[in-house]
């Protein structure tokens, strides 16, 4: 394991956290899109079904077991301090990012079988599932500043997950064709985002000083 | 470089 794929999975964890102590500190669902966090769920529960029959180390199973159970867990909070009475920017129609990632992963598998094919599917539906989550952003105009931290920390991590496999390429041979194409495609879906948060984030701290 | 599947990776 490298340190690009250490920190990764280390920003994958702490955007989670983020997203947690967010909406239960302040009890209240507003800006979170629960379309982007119902696809979180499918997107870890399609892609961890390799826990049933293949051990990869103790780190690899509890990573994967924190992912599904947390994502179910942020899907329970939205829906306990989600407010009916207020309007709603969450509007994007989720379905076509599934539809679509299902297309691909139909196109873009290692193998024709259901595993290998919701494997695929996950990683097509991660690359986009962050989309109605931004669309709230921008609906919504201004953003809580932990919200903003959480949507960067979880792009930081497929984006740290890029230099892990250019390294693997030279040091290992290895090449994960889909993984490294869907987690570029994520990244670029990122880059807008990335964008607004250092001029908006990084540049705002720097102005405080003295 | 060959083609695989990093099972190792989340």
């Amino acid at each position: 394991m490298n340190i690009f794929r250490i920190l990764g999975d280390i920003s994958h964890l702490i955007s989670i956290l983020i997203l947690i102590h967010a909406v239960s500190t302040t009890k209240s669902a507003q800006g979170i899109s629960l379309k982007t966090q119902a696809a979180y769920v499918v997107v870890f529960v399609s892609r961890y079904l390799d826990l049933f029959f293949r051990y990869v180390s103790l780190y690899n199973t509890l990573m994967k077991l924190f992912f599904i159970v947390s994502s179910i867990y942020v899907v329970f909070l939205l829906n306990r301090y989600k407010k009916n009475s207020e309007k709603t920017n969450d509007i994007f129609p989720v379905w076509y990012l599934f539809g679509g990632a299902f297309v691909f992963a139909l196109i873009f598998n290692y193998e024709f079988s259901i595993v290998e094919i919701l494997w695929s599917f996950s990683l097509w539906l991660e690359s986009v599932a962050i989309i109605p989550q931004l669309v709230v952003l921008q609906r919504t105009g201004e953003a809580q500043l932990l919200t903003t931290h959480y949507i960067f920390a979880l792009g930081l991590y497929r984006a740290l997950y890029i230099p892990n496999w250019i390294y693997r390429y030279y040091t290992e041979g290895r090449m994960d064709k889909i993984a490294v194409i869907s987690g570029i495609l994520q990244t670029i879906v990122y880059s807008d985002f990335f964008y607004i948060y250092y001029k908006k984030v990084v540049k705002n701290l720097k102005f405080k000083l003295p | 470089g060959k083609q695989t599947k990093n099972h190792d990776e989340l």
